[in-house]
C-alpha cells in the first residue's frame, strides 16, 4: 500500500546525510562551451 | 519490478558528443554557402527509444563560424573558429538523428546563422571593424575591382564570382574595405575572356574548380588594392542540400535561398 508521507517527514527523510565524497552530478544540459559564448 | 528507465543523457556524455559530431559533419558536408561551422556547445539532447538498439535523437546545437569557406577541402579540425573580436557568427541548429545498432544517421536538420550584435563587439573592442551588409555598395565595388584585378593578371582560368562570404568596412584611422568571396573557374583562359567574358561559363560539376579570394582595398589615406585567390582544384561534389541560412549573402543566381 502506498502511504502519503507528511512533508515534514519527507523533508526529514531528505536530510539523510550524503555519503562522504558525494559529488552532485552537474546538470545534464546545456553542455560545456568549447570556444566562447555569444 | 520493471527496469528503471536509463538516466537521461547528459550533453557532455560521449554518446551526445558522437551524435553532435555526426550532425556537424552532415551540416558542413551538405551546405554550399558561407563557411564551415564548428561545435561550440550542445544545448540539449533528447533520446526517444524506438525499440531494441533503435533510438531517435533530437539535438539542439550551438555552432560557431570558422574561417574555412564551406567549399574548402581543409578538415574541420584544422579550421580556426572566428574570434569574438572578428565579429563572430553563430549557428543555431536543431537536428534529428537515428541510431541503429550504434550507427548514427541524420534524418533532418534546420539551422539559422546570425552575426553577434554590434553592441557586444564594440563593448569589448571599440575600434574593431564590424561586418558590413553584403549588398553594401563599397563591398560590391571592392569585390568587383578585386576580381577584375586578379583576372587581368592571372595566366590561369578566368574566375567568376560565386558568392561574397563576409566583408567589413573600416573608416578610422584609415578607410579600408575587406572582403572575402568564393570563386569558380570557367571554361575560358583569362586571355580568351578579354575578348568576350560573357561567353565564359563555370566549369561543369564533374570538372568544377572552386576557390576563395580575400581582398583589401585601402581608400584613404592612399588608394591600394591587394587580392589573394586560392583555387582548391577539382573535388568530388556533394548533393546540394543548403542548410544554414545566410542572411544577406549575395548569390550569383538570385533567389537561390537556403532553408
Amino acid at each position: 500500500s502506498v502511504t502519503k508521507r507528511a512533508v515534514a517527514g519527507a523533508a526529514q527523510h531528505d536530510k539523510v546525510p550524503r555519503p562522504v565524497g558525494f559529488v552532485p552530478r552537474p546538470p545534464p544540459c546545456p553542455g560545456k562551451i568549447r570556444h566562447f559564448d555569444i | 519490478v520493471p527496469a528503471a528507465p536509463p538516466a537521461p543523457l547528459g550533453c557532455d556524455d560521449p554518446e551526445s558528443e558522437a551524435a553532435a559530431e555526426a550532425a556537424v559533419n552532415y551540416i558542413n558536408g551538405h551546405s554550399h554557402h558561407g563557411y564551415k561551422f564548428a561545435l561550440n556547445r550542445i544545448e540539449d539532447i533528447r533520446v526517444v527509444p524506438q525499440g531494441p538498439n533503435n533510438d531517435i535523437i533530437f539535438l539542439e546545437l550551438d555552432l560557431l563560424e570558422t574561417k574555412c569557406p564551406i567549399l574548402s577541402p581543409t578538415p574541420l579540425a584544422n579550421c580556426t573558429v572566428r574570434s569574438f573580436a572578428e565579429h563572430a557568427v553563430e549557428g543555431d541548429c536543431d537536428v534529428k538523428l537515428q541510431r541503429v545498432d550504434g550507427t548514427l544517421s541524420v534524418l533532418a536538420s534546420k539551422c539559422h546563422s546570425h552575426a553577434d550584435s554590434s553592441e557586444d563587439i564594440l563593448k569589448v573592442c571599440p575600434d574593431c571593424p564590424l561586418l558590413a551588409s553584403l549588398n553594401n555598395t563599397e563591398v560590391l565595388e571592392t569585390v568587383s575591382a578585386a576580381l577584375n584585378d586578379y583576372n587581368s593578371k592571372t595566366t590561369d582560368s578566368y574566375l567568376r564570382l560565386l558568392e561574397i562570404g563576409r566583408a567589413k568596412v573600416q573608416y578610422y584611422p584609415a578607410h579600408i574595405v575587406v572582403a572575402e568571396f568564393a570563386v569558380g573557374a570557367t571554361n575560358c583562359s583569362a586571355e580568351e575572356a578579354k575578348a568576350n567574358a560573357g561567353a565564359c561559363q563555370l566549369l561543369p560539376e564533374d570538372q568544377s574548380n572552386f576557390g576563395f579570394c580575400t581582398s583589401v582595398m585601402v581608400k584613404r589615406p592612399s588608394q591600394d588594392l591587394q587580392v589573394d585567390c586560392q583555387l582548391y582544384g577539382h573535388q568530388v561534389p556533394v548533393p546540394a542540400i543548403p542548410l544554414l541560412s545566410r542572411p544577406g549573402v549575395t548569390y550569383i543566381h538570385p533567389g537561390q535561398d537556403t532553408s
